[in-house]
């Protein structure tokens, strides 16, 4: 494993955390989008499938326990935990999810490397992950003020993407064969998706103000 | 190893 990847995979860690943080500590989940999360759990369920049948490594197993775990979890905590679920901007959070799922599973479909169950929801994930972001995205877009915690976790999500495209350029040149059209397109989509929100960002961090996106 | 390239991500 390269620094790259390492830093890419801790960055995603921290990023959940702060989510955690957030919904456990603060028992909130004011400018977090449902749909985003659920997005993100049926990636992870459909992605780690290979959890059962194939072992990587023990480093592999626990993070993929690690990002099931704390995506199940973060979306039962704003369905349902009694306090957290009173700040959800439900209201606000009204991207349709199979806009999104719907098309990513067709793409699947027709575009993957082998024509099997496993193979096809592990391309599923790749596509869906890419555009998961799109209703925190569009959330953020319509919640004046964002608080510090939902930028961060936002930041550390692109962050991770930005990372793993260094980590396929740095194995591309160490590893032989190391080609995967559709990771690395899937991945680059993703990153590019956060361009404007990092834009902003950064403005907002240079500037000392509080981060908000233009309607 | 001819399909874990990539598989071994998360």
């Amino acid at each position: 494993m390269n620094i790259f990847r390492l830093a890419g995979d801790m960055t995603h860690l921290a990023s959940v955390l702060v989510l955690l943080l957030k919904i456990h500590t603060i028992k909130s989940c004011a400018g977090v989008s449902l749909k985003t999360q659920e997005l993100y759990a049926l990636v992870f369920a459909t992605r780690y499938l290979d959890i059962v049948t194939d072992f990587i490594s023990v480093y592999n197993t626990v993070m993929k326990l690690i990002f099931l775990g704390s995506s199940f979890s973060i979306v039962w905590y704003i369905r349902h935990h009694r306090v957290v679920r009173r700040s959800y901007d439900k209201d606000q959070d009204t991207f349709r999810h199979y806009l999104l799922m719907i098309p990513c599973m067709l793409l699947a479909l027709f575009v993957h490397e082998k024509f099997t169950f496993k193979e096809v929801m592990w391309t599923f994930s790749l596509y869906l992950e890419a555009v998961a972001i799109l209703p925190q995205l569009v959330l953020l877009q319509r919640t004046r003020n964002i608080d510090n915690l939902t930028g961060q976790y936002v930041f550390l999500l692109g962050a991770y993407r930005g990372l793993y495209i260094f980590n396929w350029i740095y194995r591309y040149f160490t590893e032989p064969h190391f080609v995967h059209w559709i990771t690395w397109i899937a991945g680059v989509v993703q990153t590019l998706l956060y361009a404007d929100f990092f834009y902003y960002y950064f403005e907002s961090w240079k500037n000392n103000v509080r981060l908000q996106l233009p309607a | 190893m001819e399909h874990t390239s990539g598989k071994d991500e998360l």
